[in-house]
């Protein structure tokens, strides 16, 4: 464990909480991508299968945070505040994302075992599940402040888990070519966002593209 | 400890 990937599994948490808090202070799911949320979910449960034949405090406990904490807001999303959730402005197509996965997890996991082709899925489809978030700010034009606060907190997850691999890769010569690569392609998805987050939002003005 | 012997990172 470092210091980078502390800090990348606590903006997670971090992102985790803006979610659901704005969702029950507002309780309003506008301006949240079920699809994304849905997408969450499935990356999750794909990835920690592990926790049935491997424990450690730390990881096991976070998995099962984001496992359950990822069904909630989809539990949110479907019950008490559906009313709120508008679908025609949620339309990418995820299963272009959700193919796109399990193709590469078919063509280059790291074994052909069924928890590592999962495992793989789950990587490359977490690398794409912001996504239809993303594409639905863009329709929009706008997204809440609170919003934007977390997808940052998302973004700032995974791209601090690229310093993480640089130390791992210096002082360990541990290295996960998929999760990097993968990553990186996550953390570039997100930085037209992160340059409009830090040109407005950070400057006290409402999230508008241009 | 080779990739793919189980996933240390979240």
């Amino acid at each position: 464990m470092n210091i980078f990937r502390l800090a990348g599994d606590l903006f997670h948490l971090i992102s985790i909480f803006i979610l659901i808090h704005k969702m029950t202070t507002s309780k309003s799911c506008s301006g949240i991508s079920f699809k994304s949320q849905a997408l969450y979910l499935l990356v999750y449960v794909t990835r920690y299968l592990d926790l049935f034949w491997t424990f450690a405090l730390y990881n096991s406990t976070m998995k099962i945070i984001f496992i359950g904490s990822s069904a909630y807001v989809l539990h949110l999303m479907t019950g008490p505040f559906k009313p709120t959730h508008d679908p025609n402005i949620d339309t990418f197509k995820v299963r272009y994302l959700i193919g796109g996965a399990a193709i590469l997890a078919l063509l280059f996991p790291y074994k052909w075992t069924p928890a590592e082709v999962l495992w793989t899925f789950s990587i490359w489809l977490e690398s794409v599940a912001i996504l239809p978030q993303l594409f639905m700010v863009q329709r929009t034009g706008a997204a809440e402040t609170i919003t934007t606060h977390y997808i940052f907190a998302l973004g700032a997850y995974r791209a601090l888990y690229i310093p993480n691999w640089i130390y791992r890769y210096l002082t360990s010569t541990f290295w996960d070519p998929l999760s990097i690569i993968a990553g990186v392609i996550q953390t570039v998805l997100y930085s037209d966002f992160f340059y409009i987050y830090y040109t407005k939002v950070l400057q006290g003005r409402k999230f508008e593209l241009p | 400890k080779k990739d793919g012997e189980g996933h240390d990172e979240l």
